[in-house]
Formats: C-alpha cells, structure tokens, sequence
C-alpha cells in the first residue's frame, strides 16, 4: 500500500460526507446505499466513523459531474476515467468526485428500482411475461396513464407483482419540487417543452419543471433515466429510437457498427445521418460501490496500491463478492489504528433497500390491455396487532403521542385516542436512517429535536434532517455501556439517560454528559426496578418498565401506580 | 455460406473525448496523466518514454519491457481512477 506524500490523514476520526447531487442512473436510496456501504468498507477496520450530514460543510463533499465538473481535474466522457477523490484536509481536500458519463450500476448491469406498486421496491426481472408477451425493458402496456412499470418477478400473469420504473412522469430527483413529477408541456424562457430538456443548464443534466410554467414558479426537478436511456455520447439521458438510420442502412437495434472499440450505440432520433444524435447503449456499467469505496480510500489518505487485488489498485474490476484486501487493511490501519471492531463483517454488493416505496399516491395495477383499479396491498401488514406485542422495544413521547417501537414497526397512542391503535408504521417511512431496532428515543422539548438510540449509536432528527449514527462515546460514556435502554428530557435542556443500575445525565445543547455522572438508578429513583429495560415521560410522570408491567412516578419521585402496559397505555382490550 | 464482411467503418461520434489517438499518442497522454512521465519533454524523449514504461509496468505489476506492447496498451485502456499513480 502507499499513503500520500507526508502521510496526509484526517486529524478526527468523527468523520462527516454529503451527497451534493445524485446521478440520473441510479434511485437516489440505492446510490446513498452504496456510498454508505463504502463508508463502513473502512469503518469496519478502523476506529473512523462517517456521519451523513445534509447542510453545512462536511469532511467529505460528494458529488457527480461530468468533464468540466469545477475542478482543474476534468472528466474525459465514457469509460477511461472513472472518478477521483483528494487526500485528506480543508476545502476540497477529502471529496469524491465521479464521472456521471459513466453508466453506474452495482457492477452487473441496470439497476431498475421500482417504486410504488405491490412488489415493495424490488428491482424490475427481465425479461418479465406479461399478457403473453416477454417484455425487456419497462412498459407502458395495460396503462392508460402513460407510465411505465415492470414485472419484478419473470411472470406478472402468475404472480401479478409489480412496480413503476423511473420516469419523468412518476417523480425527480434534486431541484427544489420534492421529488414531484414532470408537468408537461411547461413554459421555460417563454417556450413550450413537451419533455425533459438540458437547455438552460451547463452540466448537460436533463430537467423539467414541476408547474406549466417554470418562468413563473421556478419549480423545477432533474429527470430520472428511463431504463432504455442512451449513455454519454451527446444524447445522454434520451432514450434510443428505433429503427434509425446509419449511413443509409435502417437499425432495429443497438449496433457497433462504425465504431473502432466495438461498443454498442443508437441514435436518439430516427436518422443518425441527419442529425448526429447518438449514445451508448446500457451495459454492465461500473459499480458505484466499488468505485466509491476506492475513492473514500483516497479521501482518508491512502494512495494507489501496487497490489492488483487491493482495492487501492488503480483499475477497475468488477469483484462479486468484495472483501477488503489485506493491504488495504493494513494500510487504513498505519493511518489510524485497527478500531473497536473485531471481526469486520463482510460487505455485500447488493443494495440494502433503505426506504420502502409509499402506496399512497393514485396507481393502479397494471392490467391485461383494459384499465381496471385493484386495491393495493399496503406496505405493513395491518394484521400486525400491538396488543400482541410482549415487551417492546422502546416506548416515547414523541410529538405529543406515545409511540411503542417494535422490529422495525411503531403504534402511536394519544391521550385523545382511547381505543387500541389499529396498523403500524415502519420507522424506515418515517425516520429512514434509523435501524428496525430502536432501544429509547426521547423529544428535547426546547428545540423539538428528536434523539433515537440503537445499541452504541445514536440519531438526532432536525425535522427530516438528521444526524447519525455516531456513537455514544461521543457523549462521553465509557466504553463499557452498551447502550442506552431509557430515557427521557426535561425542560431545563437535560435527558437522562439510563442503562441498568446506572444513568446519565445529558446536556442537550452541547451533547455532553455532565460532570458527577453516573448516577445510581435506585438511589435517586427508589421503589423502581433497578432493570428496567425501558424509561420514558409521559404527560409529566416518570415510566419504568420491566417485562409487561410499567411503575409510574411522580415528579416528586414517589411511585403512584403500578399498571399493564398493554391495557393501561395501549387500551387493549 | 457466411459472405466476406466488407472493410469495417469507423466514424469520428460528435462529443467524444480523447478519440482516435495513435498508440504512442495514447501512451504519453496516460503516462503524463499518472506521473510516469513529465509534462516537459526533452531531446531524449525516446529514452524517457522507455523509463517510463517501465516505471507503469512495474507499478501496475505487467511485465517489464519497457516497451509499448499489447498488454501495457491493454492495460492503458482500462478503466480506472483518476488519481495519478505517482506524485501529486
């Protein structure tokens, strides 16, 4: 392995990376996926943790460009160059930059993820039968709306599973409209647009406005790719148009024909000949995993490796199943230490879905060449009953109802409801960086910032933005706490964390643990059981639960009731 | 019986970058851009191309020739990061 000249390496091991832009050939959760699985490549060998910010300035700035992308370093289209990274330090220092010329995939072709529908978020199986028919790419076939779905299994008659692939018209990506769709025709610089279009923009992205008239909203989004979409060339993001004509021979398919490097292209419009508009056609494409975790590798200051099975080797191979190499282990570690992780768990190079696709906007099943509208399957199972549930994970007031987390699902109580909840939430729709596994949240009552905590880590959500994981050592607990199994937060800017016998008081502001901490739990919270597996606040009274019973303590610290969880909190029946 | 391919036809794609380069055009051009080779070319050119060659061979772990065949073009054509091998 080779550092960089003068050993470059970053002066904290608290990390931070944000992801300025996202690339048209990816869904924006499978591209953050992969650059989080990269990440945990090195946190795994290492003592380096990396926290996802979403504003200010990070230690890593993560971005897509293409040639002239703002640096001295530009791009050089398809293939070739891949991406670059700098070595650690201010400013530029530490980003990651990647070519979006490049088609980029988890290393084995398209991946087209599909949202909505019944098949929660599956990627598309061609070829798929529908109707009969084998279908390659998405369809629009048996809708009547335009838009274009997928089989995510290879017989939709049989299985009749399903999701909607990316389209302008279902939703973008980044600009300042939340994702919503496409509204065509718009008026932009008082001309009508009909599609996507780069025009007005320098970086070749492809756009649309949200409204039917950008000169007057200015809401605007970036268009996902389609999966029949042309790669680089001077079309990227259109898709192919068949048949077109070459040199005067008519093409039902993409050729290599005209080219040295035998790479397969089409035109974009019906006549090559005429109006020069081509692109590549989708490949294996490269594995933004792979290339993302070589180029964090130069981030914390590792340079190129002679070793061609390193990660750190210069070119690019597509490797299955990825383990990181020895030299790169040995490497990362002469910069900063082997870390608290004994054994590191293998990465794999499949996407971990982070976010399941909501079902609440109108779609209907595709249908056999007539439109009906079937019910859709919902994203959690109602069935699912809280009054079920032995012991829950966690329980909190949050947002002013108490919320009963359990593997991965939440129930919510208000002190208006008095009938037990009826269907789960998942946390993933609603805290979507948290695990399934949530030990205790509590809600700052100052600032309404809300903090989750999983084992050894812990999230703090601003809204929608959140920060996290790190790790409860940056609070200052020793490493000899596992976790944290309760809590909850005063008015005073302090939360009281507690674990067992022992518990902790935070400052909130500052996320430090104040001076004289720990405490001992049946000291100063006397006639409680000292192994609670569960502490929260509710309506101004203290909640210690143990197995399916909960002790509830005044704010004078005097234990007023002994009650059920399920019947006294939940209402069950 | 399969028929003779006529002579293959390569055209010049509008918007590609660093196309229809010769060999050598395609080696200095990736040994300048990993550090193999300085920008500033002097009147031994030819024998600092060589030392250069060997240099990437080395690094890269192909077979030191010092010479521009087919598995160090192989190799100059393949995808990869941007970050050059040596130097800054």
């Amino acid at each position: 392995y080779n550092t960089f000249e003068g050993e470059l390496k970053w002066d904290h091991n608290d990390l931070t990376y944000r992801i300025l832009n996202y690339s048209p050939d990816l869904d924006p959760d499978v591209i953050d996926d992969a650059f989080a699985r990269a990440f945990k490549v090195w946190s795994d060998v290492t003592p380096l943790t990396f926290t996802r910010i979403y504003s200010g300035e990070p230690d890593i700035n993560i971005m897509f460009g293409t040639e002239n992308h703002g640096d001295p370093y530009p791009f050089d289209g398809k293939d070739g160059l891949l991406a670059h990274a700098y070595p650690p330090g201010p400013g530029m220092q530490g980003d990651a930059h990647f070519d979006d010329d490049e088609f980029w995939t988890l290393g084995t072709g398209i991946v087209v993820k599909t949202r909505f529908g019944n098949a929660e978020g599956a990627a598309c199986h061609f070829p798929f039968v529908f109707d009969g028919q084998s279908y390659n790419s998405c369809t629009s076939d048996g809708r009547s709306d335009g838009l274009p779905w997928c089989s995510t299994t290879p017989d939709f008659d049989q299985d009749k599973k399903y999701g909607f692939c990316p389209s302008e018209l279902l939703y973008t990506y980044g600009g300042n409209s939340n994702g919503e769709p496409c509204v065509f025709p718009f008026i932009f610089d008082g001309v009508s647009y009909k599609g996507c279009t780069k025009d007005g923009r320098q970086d070749g992205y492809r756009w649309c406005s949200t409204t039917a008239n950008y000169d007057q909203d200015h809401k605007y989004g970036f268009c996902p790719n389609r999966d029949t979409s042309v790669i680089g060339g001077n079309s990227q993001g259109d898709p192919c148009v068949f048949p077109f004509t070459f040199l005067g021979k008519r093409y039902n398919s993409c050729t290599s024909e005209g080219r040295g490097d035998r790479k397969l292209w089409c035109a974009t419009t019906s006549s090559y000949d005429q109006d020069k508009k081509w692109g590549f056609c989708p490949d294996q494409g490269y594995s933004l995993f792979l290339v993302a975790a070589h180029e964090f590798g130069h981030s914390l200051g590792l340079e190129h490796s002679d070793v061609k099975d390193a990660l750190m080797y210069p070119m690019y191979s597509y490797v299955k199943d990825f383990e990181l190499h020895e030299d790169d282990v040995n490497g990362i570690q002469y910069l900063y230490g082997s870390g608290p992780h004994p054994a590191p768990p293998k990465p794999t190079d499949k996407p971990i879905p982070t976010t399941t696709p909501s079902t609440s906007i109108t779609t209907t099943t595709p249908s056999t060449r007539t439109t009906t509208t079937t019910p859709l399957t919902p994203s959690v199972n109602p069935a699912l009953d809280a009054c079920k549930v032995k012991m829950f994970d966690a329980i909190a007031e949050l947002q002013g109802a108490l919320h009963f987390f359990k593997d991965g699902l939440f129930w919510t109580v208000t002190s208006k409801n008095k009938n037990a909840p009826q269907s789960p939430r998942k946390i993933s729709d609603t805290w979507p960086a948290l695990p399934s596994k949530i030990d205790t949240a509590f809600q700052d009552p100052t600032s309404k910032n809300m903090f989750f905590f999983s084992g050894r880590k812990f999230w703090q959500y601003t809204g929608k933005s959140v920060l996290g994981p790190r790790s409860i050592e940056k609070l200052g607990l020793s490493k000899d706490v596992e976790g944290i199994m309760g809590s909850f937060a005063r008015d005073n800017g302090k939360a009281l964390l507690f674990n067992g016998e022992r518990y902790w008081r935070l400052n909130v502001k500052t996320l430090t643990i104040d001076k004289g901490y720990p405490r001992l739990t049946d000291v100063d919270y006397a006639g409680v059981p000292s192994d609670s597996h569960d502490v929260f606040l509710y309506q101004g009274k203290y909640y210690f639960c143990q197995d399916r019973f909960f002790w509830r303590m005044t704010s004078r610290k005097q234990v007023d009731r002994v009650g059920y969880v399920k019947y006294d909190l939940l209402h069950c029946p | 019986a399969p028929t003779a391919s006529k002579t293959p036809v390569s055209i010049t794609f509008p918007g590609e970058i660093r196309k229809n380069m010769t060999s050598v055009e395609v080696a200095e051009w990736y040994l300048v851009k990993f550090g193999y080779l300085p920008l500033q070319q002097g009147s031994n050119h030819h024998v600092s191309l060589k030392k250069a060659l060997s240099q990437m061979q080395s690094k890269l772990g192909l077979k030191v020739t010092g010479n521009l065949d087919a598995e160090t073009l192989d190799a100059m054509k393949t995808p990869r990061c941007a970050v050059p091998d040596i130097g800054n």
